[in-house]
């Protein structure tokens, strides 16, 4: 039964698509059937994994809005077990069209609930905001994992993400549970990044999973030959640290 | 008359807020008095030129949905000639709410009227994301600042957001132009970065801006000082290429 979890965090740019794409490949390579769901309008995920955005003949959007079954949208990649529900440029219209929809929170949670099956793990990126995709998504999930930059403007964000959190899971989706905040673009020769990581650990203690994930140029390349890092560089530091990631994870899911 | 200037991008982290509160500070440093607002409910623009987010009594929320005269919400910075219009933790709600507001892109255009007078430039930050409050922040301005972190995803988002500007222009603001594109967090040990720089240097060639801001730490510690870096750490290359980039902009003014 498919673990459904969402990668979220409003604040931009702390590696919410690198940590989507690079641990649903990380899984597959695992041989833990993975299905990659692009909730970002950006589409940058269902780039990253390698999808030609213009050669999709349907997305989420069709899924979302049309009620096409999303099965008819699901694309395999160059990776086994690995497959994507991407994001065509109609998504840039998909929160608009939802807002007068009929339980719009939940349109993404019937939509996978179809899908589950013949995954065992659902990663779902989402754009940096608290709109109706990334409500939609956390509806959705199992649990959400918090990318966080070890940055002070990324810090900020955290409590009002966590109250976000909080909200869903009492109005939408008893079940959410967090499933860790996991530091990204960690530089060790960067002062404030050790003072973010101790700030975050002293607050969250549990919470924060054991991988972190190092700043390394290797995993803003491998997006611009449309592949994952383990097949662009499986023995660079960022490699090294998703597939680390998704041990992690599947020792979580396995032991329950 | 103050020229209004919206620092957008709806990709996430590329350096939209450092931008906005550094070159307002640099402007103001060379005696050009500067306004910044913080269209943004993140509020990072807002801590960023040092103002206590818990200390406003009154913020871009209530000009905007309470119609409160937006000379109230005006607060003074620790650097002279530097005055912020911040952003409260209403700022979550306050795209829903405006959705249903008469006018409701043209909601800022009008708060700013009142407030142009005083001001030679008026720096508008946005979220990352094409919503109510971006559309707001494009048609209130004359001109649009693009920050574009040398990376492969930001690169692929360009295309959306400069159809949105030219969207923007045709329906609710004739006037407005493209500033231009603004090269940020640029690193010349790296390859990728001299990529996409000769990509965007060719495709958009007199649109990218002179001034390129190359990626330095000091940049990303003032925001944990509440200070913009040219109070933080003047000498530094940060700080320096803010200063140049106001220069650049004073010099196309003036010139008209
Ligand atoms: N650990 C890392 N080391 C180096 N670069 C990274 C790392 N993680 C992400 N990046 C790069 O940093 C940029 C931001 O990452 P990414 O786009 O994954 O963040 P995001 O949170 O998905 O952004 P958005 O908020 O726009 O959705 C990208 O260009 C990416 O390639
Ligand atoms: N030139 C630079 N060198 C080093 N760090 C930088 C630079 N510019 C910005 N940063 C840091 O990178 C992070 C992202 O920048 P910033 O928050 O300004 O981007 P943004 O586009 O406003 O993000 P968002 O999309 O969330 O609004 C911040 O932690 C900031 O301190
Ligand atoms: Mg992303
Ligand atoms: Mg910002």
């Amino acid at each position: 039964m498919g673990r459904i979890i969402s990668i979220a965090n409003q604040k931009g740019g702390v590696g919410k698509t690198t940590t989507a794409v690079n641990l649903a490949a990380s899984l597959a390579a695992a041989e833990r059937r993975c299905l990659l769901v692009d909730c970002d309008p950006q589409g940058n995920a269902t780039t990253g994994a390698g999808v030609s955005r213009a050669s999709l003949r349907a997305g989420l959007y069709e899924v979302l809005v049309d009620s096409l079954n999303p099965g008819k949208a699901v694309v395999e990649t160059c990776m086994n077990g690995l497959h994507v529900l991407g994001a065509t440029g109609d998504m840039v219209g998909a929160e608009v069209e939802m807002a007068s929809m009929e339980g719009k929170e939940f349109l993404l949670k019937r939509a996978l609930n179809g899908l589950k099956e013949g995954y065992e793990f659902i990663i779902i990126d989402c754009p940096p905001s608290l709109g109706f995709l990334t409500i939609n998504a956390l509806t959705a999930a199992n649990s959400v994992l918090v990318p966080l930059q070890c940055e002070y403007y990324a810090l900020e964000g955290l409590s009002q993400l966590l109250r976000t959190v909080k909200a869903v899971k009492k109005r939408l989706n008893p079940f959410l549970a967090l499933e860790g905040i996991l530091l990204t673009m960690y530089d060790i020769r960067n002062n404030l990044a050790h003072q973010v990581a101790q700030d975050v650990r002293s607050h969250f203690s549990d919470k924060v999973l054991s991988t972190v994930i190092p700043r390394n140029v290797k995993l803003s390349e491998a997006p611009s030959h449309g592949k994952p890092v383990i097949l662009y560089d499986i023995g660079c530091r960022g490699a090294q640290s998703y597939l680390a990631l998704a041990q992690e994870l599947i020792k979580r899911k396995d032991s329950g």
